[in-house]
C-alpha cells in the first residue's frame, strides 16, 4: 500500500507543470524515503530528475517499493481539477494498475477523487556521477527564466560563460546578437532574493539549446532560488531546491564542436 | 559547425 499526503498540493501540480513539457510518460519510483523520478526528453538530450522526501509529506506510507507508471499529460489534465491550496492525497495498491487522486479543499467542504491507470513504462535508468563543478552560478528562478525567454527571441543555442566578470549568457541569430551579463552581488545589500551568488574555481564557456532551458524554467513556481553548474564537456546542471521537500534537477547535455 | 550531444554519451545506464 502507498498513501502520501501533502496539505501544500499545489507543490505536486507544480512538479507535474515543470515535467510535462520534456517528459510523456515516467515512472515514479516510490519508496519508504520518498519518490524520485529519472527521466529523459524524446530526443535524449536532456535528463529530470526528481526528488520527494517522504518527511516533506504531511503523511507518507510506503509497504513495498515500486515504479508507477504514469502519462503525465494526463496526470496534469486530473491535477486541473486541484485547486490551489488543496490538500493533495495520492494512493495506490501493492498490485494495483491504478493510481487515486483525492483533493480536499481547505474547509473540507468539496472533495475529488480520480482514478488513473498505471502503465507499464520501460525506462533507462542512468547513474550520474558526483560532479565537482568548475563554475557554480546561484540566481533568482524567476531572472534565470526572463533571461531564458528574452533571449531565445534571437536565437536558438546560447552560449553560457562563467568568467570573473560574471556570467554572460550569449545569443546570435539572424537578427543580429545579444548579451546578458549577471554579476555576483553577494558583497553589496542585495536582498535576499535578487542575490547572484558566482563560485568559479576556473572559467567556463558552453553552447546549449535554449528551449530545453526555457522548459527547465518551468520549474521556477516551486522556489525561489536556482543553482546553474558547469564543467567543461559535462552536461549543465540545472537545480531547483525545493525547501522541506526535495529538489528538481535537470541535466542538459552540450553541444559540441564536430 | 557544432552538434547537440545525446545525455547519455555523459552518463553511464544502471
Amino acid at each position: 500500500m502507498f498513501e502520501a499526503r501533502l496539505t501544500k498540493g499545489e507543490l505536486i501540480k507544480k512538479v507535474i507543470e515543470a515535467l510535462k513539457d520534456l517528459v510523456t510518460e515516467a515512472n515514479f519510483d516510490i519508496s519508504a524515503t520518498g519518490i524520485q523520478l529519472q527521466a529523459m526528453d524524446s530526443s535524449h538530450v536532456s535528463l529530470c530528475a526528481l526528488q520527494m522526501k517522504a518527511e516533506g509529506f504531511d503523511h507518507f506510507r510506503c509497504d513495498r517499493s515500486m515504479p508507477l507508471g504514469i502519462n503525465l499529460s494526463s496526470m496534469s489534465k486530473v491535477l486541473k481539477c486541484c485547486n490551489k491550496d488543496d490538500i493533495v492525497t495520492l494512493k495506490a495498491e501493492d498490485d494495483g494498475d491504478s493510481i487515486n487522486f483525492m483533493f480536499e479543499s481547505k474547509d473540507q467542504d468539496k472533495i475529488s477523487d480520480f482514478e488513473l491507470k498505471l502503465m507499464d513504462i520501460d525506462s533507462e535508468h542512468f547513474g550520474i556521477p558526483d560532479t565537482d563543478y568548475k563554475a557554480t552560478v546561484t540566481m533568482s528562478a524567476s531572472e534565470f527564466t526572463r533571461i531564458c525567454n528574452d533571449l531565445s527571441i534571437l536565437g536558438e543555442t546560447v552560449a553560457i560563460s562563467v568568467g570573473k566578470d560574471g556570467v554572460r549568457f550569449s545569443v546570435s541569430g539572424e537578427m543580429g546578437t545579444g548579451n546578458m551579463t549577471v554579476r555576483d552581488n553577494t558583497s553589496s545589500d542585495t536582498k535576499e532574493a535578487d542575490r547572484v551568488e558566482i563560485d568559479m574555481e576556473e572559467p567556463v564557456n558552453l553552447n546549449f539549446a535554449l528551449r530545453y532551458l526555457k522548459s527547465f524554467a518551468k520549474a521556477a513556481p516551486l522556489t525561489d532560488r536556482v543553482s546553474l553548474c558547469l564543467s567543461r564537456d559535462v552536461p549543465l546542471l540545472v537545480k531547483y531546491e525545493i525547501p522541506e521537500f526535495g529538489s528538481l534537477s535537470y541535466y542538459l547535455a552540450p553541444k559540441i564542436d564536430d | 559547425k557544432q552538434s547537440q550531444s545525446k545525455i547519455s554519451r555523459f552518463f553511464a545506464a544502471g
